[in-house]
């Protein structure tokens, strides 16, 4: 454990709290891709089967378990909760995340560790977790104007993505045995898809101001 | 040889 690690751990679990306050105070899931937060879902419960085989850490284990819950946990109440599965809007939420999905599958059949079943969907998943942000993204473009808690989320799981970078690196440089290619490409992509977002994010809150993020 | 990583990370 290394302390880049660790608050990306710590970021990524914040923006699971921003965003199941933002859903269950404010009522709505209004700017909320259903479609990313399903991606998640199936990231998380494809990577963490080996909560039944693999032991590393109870930290391990806990947070493996905690983001499994939440990320049902907010598919659930969009998809079946009221008020909040009204406020869902699937003609503007229709991202065609099979044209994500079924690439990504291939791709972990075709390259993975060592050809087991578990690192085909461990591979898989880590290729999904790279472009699951999308559809939130193509979400965010089309509005325009992004709500404050939305941008604070999405800002949240870029600084996680930023941070696991960070941890890489330091890893790379102070264990003899870590080598993890597929892991550090898929990486690198999906962090280099906050970079646009992170661009308008700062120019909307520099200065202490607290205005909705805009996107051209 | 190098050994696979170990699946420590989330």
């Amino acid at each position: 454990m290394n302390i880049f690690r660790f608050l990306g751990d710590m970021s990524h679990i914040l923006s699971f709290v921003i965003l199941l306050l933002k859903i269950t105070q404010g009522k709505s899931a209004a700017g909320i891709s259903l479609r990313t937060q399903e991606l998640y879902m199936i990231v998380f419960c494809s990577r963490y089967l080996d909560l039944f085989w693999n032991f590393s850490s109870l930290y391990n284990s806990f947070l493996k378990v905690v983001f499994i819950a939440c990320s049902s946990a907010i598919v659930y109440i969009i998809r079946f909760k009221s008020p909040q599965k009204d406020t869902w809007n699937p003609e503007l939420d229709n991202f065609p995340i099979q044209y994500l999905i079924g690439p990504c599958a291939v791709a972990g059949l075709l390259i993975n560790q060592d050809w087991t079943p578990f690192e085909m969907i461990w591979a898989f998943s880590i290729y999904l977790e790279a472009v699951a942000i999308l559809p939130q993204l193509f979400l965010l473009q089309k509005q325009g104007e992004v709500e404050n808690l939305t941008s604070h989320y999405v800002a949240a799981l870029g600084a996680y993505r930023g941070l696991y970078l960070m941890n890489w690196v330091y890893r790379y440089f102070t264990e003899d045995d870590y080598l993890q290619r597929i892991v550090w490409f898929a990486g690198t992509v999906q962090t280099g898809l906050y970079i646009d977002f992170f661009y308008h994010y700062y120019q909307s809150k520099r200065g202490g101001l607290s205005r909705p993020v805009k996107l051209p | 040889g190098k050994t696979p990583p170990k699946k420590d990370e989330l």
